[in-house]
């Protein structure tokens, strides 16, 4: 035999080609292309003694264990077997040429010679994952237990979802333990649904959407998990977890309800025992834009701005107070309030207060005094005080035409400020009165 | 104060006791000034005093001298004395008026109020009644409360006669104006220099400082003459400046 070193295309002759092959031969070149690949021949040039059934020099081909043809005569000529321009394949790598030549080469006594052949042959890709009819009624396996993939020069297998391809790469196991979901909606099965679900599972099903998203979960019918009548899911059970708090744990034929559950992180554990054959379940989740509970003033002096009917993720309100009244956070004055819908549908700050301005104790006025207008002591927006001096010793300064009561009135105004109509924030002046001695001097006597 | 009579608390107001070279007056102007007499401040004579450098005390809010005291003197922030006044000049009173800016303001009260200042001519007329009080001698003896005198505006050229008869060579300037009776022995008199001639404005009911005991040929033996505080009103305002 002779073996050709493996290549993707190469040429076979005869011995001696072009020159008439020697008698008294045979010889087998086996072809060999690399894994994954068949082989193809085609002869070219095809020049054997012609004889009955190719009795005496022939070529034979065979692969995979199977003669795919005996051949003698010459190509364009109707005597013995040519092969023509046949292409020639084989299953597997390996292709064999065997050429027989007898003793003699002779045609009515007349010594012929003949050329011999010259074939070409090629690798070309064979599919692995094409349907091997033969193999199954051979019993033999398929080559991937799931999904099979043909490359050029090769193959490989992978899983359905939920299933690992074992370490043999063709064979797959049910692996559920880190199910990523990560679109916005979106469809969730146990394995095989609506088939039975493999026993033993230990399966966690994992939703996570954008921050500000909420995730909702419909189940779907058929719902199918084992149950027990008087034991609470004993067997094989579903839970569902959001925002790290159990939602419930289901099971029998009872589709769970549509959950809302207010987070943009939502885990199905499904953990099933070793026997049973219910059919699972499958859920549809799809999400929406979280929402923040409706702003609501705690007092009747706060103005919510422009209040919308909704507020989602991302949406704010400003708060503004009537006049006279200041933003309070806590003990905190504020000069404006802002709040921000956060992602869980929390705002981000509390709501405020609004806290009546006040203009605090009225400053003390020298030579002079003030009285309340409105309530005693109370120094509040919109309350008033009147200034005045200690007559008769003092009189307050006043422009022309104005009185000292309208010069004296200060009011606490929306900024907290007193203020005078006239003079805003200036405060009055006590001056010393002249010449107006309280007991003058006098004679009786004349 | 020569033929007077004592005060009773509450007529005289304003009247500042002051000790420096020796007892003066002085007038309340507003809350804290003072309205006194150059020559109390910076005398014509004043190596005759022992104390050279003496300390200026003012006392306010009382007719009695030992009360006054009592009641602590008023520190003072700031001497001004009329830029036209002469100390050097012994018998020269012209611009014989000053003031004193007190630390603080004082509260005003039933025995302590300002007097006015006067803005028109008509307070110097001849025969014009005022009122002078103060602390000084009654002749020969320091009294012990306030006392004062009524007298009138006296004629000018009476004025300057009378110190003619007296051989006296003191300016009688136009800053000036006098008052007494030769006839009558009621005047100011040593210790009264800074007190002020107050007339009573009837139309407006004040009083009014329209002069400032400044000097005199003894005393009640003639005329009084004083300081024309009319003249000096823009002067006074300027120094106790608008908040005043």
């Amino acid at each position: 035999s002779i073996y050709l070193p493996q290549k993707l295309y190469g040429e076979v002759t005869s011995p001696l080609y072009p020159k008439p092959y020697p008698s008294d031969l045979e010889t087998t070149t086996v072809i060999t292309v690399p894994m994954g690949y068949r082989v193809k021949l085609v002869f070219w040039q095809f020049d054997v003694e012609p004889s009955e059934g190719c009795l005496y020099d022939y070529v034979k081909i065979s692969a995979d264990k199977q003669t795919l043809g005996r051949f003698c005569g010459q190509l364009d000529s109707p005597l013995g077997n040519p092969p023509g321009s046949k292409e020639f394949m084989s299953q597997g790598n390996k292709m064999l040429l065997t050429f027989h030549t007898d003793f003699s080469n002779e045609e009515n006594g007349t010594i012929m010679f003949y050329k011999g052949f010259l074939a070409y042959y090629q690798a070309v890709d064979l599919d692995e994952c094409a349907s091997q009819p033969n193999s199954v009624e051979e019993g033999l396996q398929p080559r991937c237990q799931h999904l099979c993939h043909n490359y050029v020069g090769g193959y490989f297998c992978s899983c359905h979802p939920g299933y690992e391809l074992q370490k043999d790469g063709q064979s797959c196991q049910a692996e559920c333990s880190s199910e990523l979901y990560t679109e916005p909606s979106g469809y969730v099965s146990s394995l095989e649904y609506p088939q039975p679900y493999p026993p033993d599972l230990r399966c966690n099903y994992s939703i996570r959407v954008e921050r500000g998203l909420t995730v909702h979960l419909k189940f779907l019918d058929p719902f199918e998990i084992d149950d027990h009548q008087q034991v609470h899911c004993p067997y094989d059970q579903l839970q569902i977890y959001a925002n790290g708090k159990n939602l419930g744990e289901f099971c029998g034929k009872q589709r769970p309800p549509d959950l809302d559950t207010s987070s943009n992180a939502v885990d199905l554990l499904f953990f099933t025992d070793e026997s049973g054959d219910s059919r699972g379940w499958k859920l549809h989740y799809t999400t929406e834009t979280i929402k923040c509970p409706q702003p609501k003033a705690l007092d009747e002096f706060t103005i919510i701005q422009d209040p919308q009917p909704q507020y989602q993720f991302r949406d704010y309100f400003t708060v503004t107070c009537k006049q006279g009244y200041q933003l309070m956070e806590g003990n905190q004055a504020l000069l404006s309030f802002t709040a921000v819908c956060q992602h869980d549908g929390t705002w981000h700050r509390a709501m405020p207060r609004c806290k009546i301005k006040n203009c605090g104790q009225p400053q003390s006025l020298s030579n002079g005094d003030f009285r309340y207008i409105t309530t005693k002591g109370v120094t509040t927006y919109e309350a008033s005080i009147q200034y005045h001096c200690h007559e008769p010793y003092y009189k307050m300064l006043t422009r022309a035409g104005s009185s000292e009561s309208m010069r004296g009135i200060y009011t606490c105004t929306a900024q907290g400020i007193w203020k005078n109509e006239e003079e805003g924030e200036k405060m009055p002046r006590c001056l010393p009165v002249c010449g107006k001695p309280v007991n003058p001097v006098t004679q009786k006597e004349r | 104060i020569i033929g007077g009579q004592p005060a009773r608390p509450g007529n005289f107001p304003w009247q500042a006791f002051t000790t420096i070279y020796g007892p003066g007056g002085g007038a309340l102007l507003g809350d804290r000034w003072i309205l006194t007499a150059a020559h109390t401040i910076y005398p014509k004579y004043p190596n005759k005093g022992k104390n050279t450098n003496p300390r200026t005390l003012v006392f306010l809010g009382h007719t009695n001298m030992e009360q006054i005291q009592k009641l602590g003197h008023h520190p003072v922030r700031r001497v001004i004395i009329h830029p036209d006044y002469r100390q050097e000049e012994p018998d020269n009173f012209e611009g014989d008026i000053a003031l004193l800016e007190l630390e603080n303001s004082v509260t005003l009260g039933p025995e302590l109020l300002p007097i006015c200042l006067p803005d028109n001519e008509t307070f110097y007329g001849q025969g014009l009644m005022g009122y002078v009080s103060g602390f000084g001698t009654t002749g020969n003896r320091i009294p012990f409360h306030l006392r004062f005198v009524r007298l009138p505006v006296a004629d000018r050229e009476a004025c300057q006669r009378w110190l003619w008869t007296k051989k006296d060579t003191s300016p009688f300037s136009q800053n000036m104006f006098c008052s007494g009776d030769p006839a009558v022995q009621q005047d100011a008199c040593q210790g009264d220099s800074g007190g002020v001639f107050a007339v009573r404005d009837r139309n407006r009911d004040i009083w009014v400082a329209t002069g400032i005991v400044s000097w005199g040929i003894g005393c009640g033996e003639g005329y009084g003459f004083y300081t024309k505080v009319l003249n000096y009103v823009d002067w006074i305002k300027k120094e106790m400046g608008d908040e005043n």
